[in-house]
């Protein structure tokens, strides 16, 4: 029931580990002027052939690169926005050729979505949602969720998008407390999650809108980011990370989390913690993670790897050329990882 | 973890728990 259980995963000394696990691959500039603040990776239709593509973000452009066979970047398209600044990319798996953006200053106020017209000529937008919201996730079969909040209650939407980027609404029942965010089900079709601002865990079903359970995970870490979820033998396995845990000596610092929670009982307890090597100072500030490797940007300016299943960290990519990582992100279409500066610098790994 | 610090595990508990919750 409690996750103090939690094990400690083995630490290695900061020293065995080196970036030497990560090769790099290629490096593209963004020339644009202003902060660069997200990067993602996608297949993308050009000419009648799928590329996998990246996609970057600053605060008021996001452009789409495509592979050349020299191993460089080539920008083919750029959505630009003139008000409201872009905070996020917000993918839509297993979708080419139309990607989702999340604008505001400190909380979401619009996500729209970016795709081209018909002949591929030009840069399209189309305004998916306002409002207050508090989390937006893309999932798979065009939909996407996203939560807002009114005076008086919470919203939460899930909107199939068609060819065109219009698009369908449904409504699931919300909770009382306020979604932080949320990760489709591994393994269950039609399950999803989303963690609260008061540490539960909620799960919905996806095709009634029912809200099927709500589940306190215990309060050692607050405000906790859920990155992956997946159901297997009657548990659901879920990776937290945990912006506001404090660092924890002789241990090092609770970074990533691997909770399990029995569905039918709403009992929780701690599989691993994934720590920072002992000597690396930092708390996590943003991050990935993909299949069974989480990667997160550290405060310290670094950027760190872990292998879930071996349970430690695996790589330390510390800052390059004097400048801190900013994000990080697994490609959605190959094994790469994508490491951002604010200065426009994407670094394939 | 043990199986017994986490109650009775269902296979099928999305079913069951759409069964039970409330439309």
């Amino acid at each position: 029931h409690s996750i103090e259980q939690t094990e400690l995963a083995d630490v290695p000394a900061c020293d065995s580990l080196n970036p030497g696990n990560l090769q790099l691959v290629s490096k593209l500039k963004n020339p644009s002027g202003s902060c660069s603040v997200d990067v993602s990776a996608m297949w993308w239709e050009i000419a009648g052939v799928k590329e996998p593509c990246i996609i970057t973000a600053c605060e008021y452009a996001v452009s789409l690169w495509k592979p050349l066979d020299t191993g460089q970047w080539e920008k083919m398209y750029s959505w630009h926005f003139a008000e409201v600044p872009v905070l996020q990319i917000v993918p839509m798996p297993d979708v080419c050729n139309l990607v989702c953006v999340a604008l505001g200053n400190l909380e979401i106020r619009e996500i729209r979505a970016l795709l081209c017209s018909s002949d591929g000529g030009c840069e399209k937008q189309v305004l998916l949602r306002t409002g207050n919201i508090h989390a937006v996730l893309g999932l798979t079969k065009r939909r996407l969720v996203s939560s807002s909040r009114t005076l008086c209650d919470q919203q939460v939407e899930i909107m199939t998008l068609a060819e065109g980027g219009s698009e369908e609404k449904q409504f699931l029942m919300p909770p009382e407390e306020t979604v932080l965010t949320f990760a489709e089900v591994q393994g269950t079709q039609e399950a999803l999650l989303g963690t609260t601002i008061m540490n539960n865990i909620v799960i919905w079903n996806l095709k009634t809108g029912q809200l099927l359970k709500k589940m306190h995970i215990g309060d050692s870490y607050q405000a906790s980011v859920c990155h992956k979820a997946y159901s297997e033998m009657g548990l659901l396995f879920v990776v937290l990370s945990h912006p506001c845990a404090k660092e924890r000596e002789p241990s090092g610092s609770p970074v990533f989390q691997l909770i399990a929670i029995n569905p039918k009982t709403a009992l929780s307890v701690g599989v691993m913690l994934y720590c920072l090597p002992q000597g690396q100072a930092g708390r996590f500030l943003e991050g990935d993670v993909k299949d069974h490797f989480a990667a997160a940007v550290l405060t310290s300016g670094t950027i760190a790897i872990w292998d879930l299943l071996l349970g430690h960290c695996t790589a330390l990519l510390p800052p390059i050329s004097d400048q801190n990582w900013s994000f990080v992100k697994w490609s959605g279409t190959d094994s790469h990882l994508l490491a951002g500066q604010k200065d426009g610098n994407i670094f394939v790994y | 973890c043990s199986q017994a610090d986490l109650g009775p595990i269902s296979i099928n508990w999305f079913e069951e728990l759409s069964s039970e919750a409330p439309p």
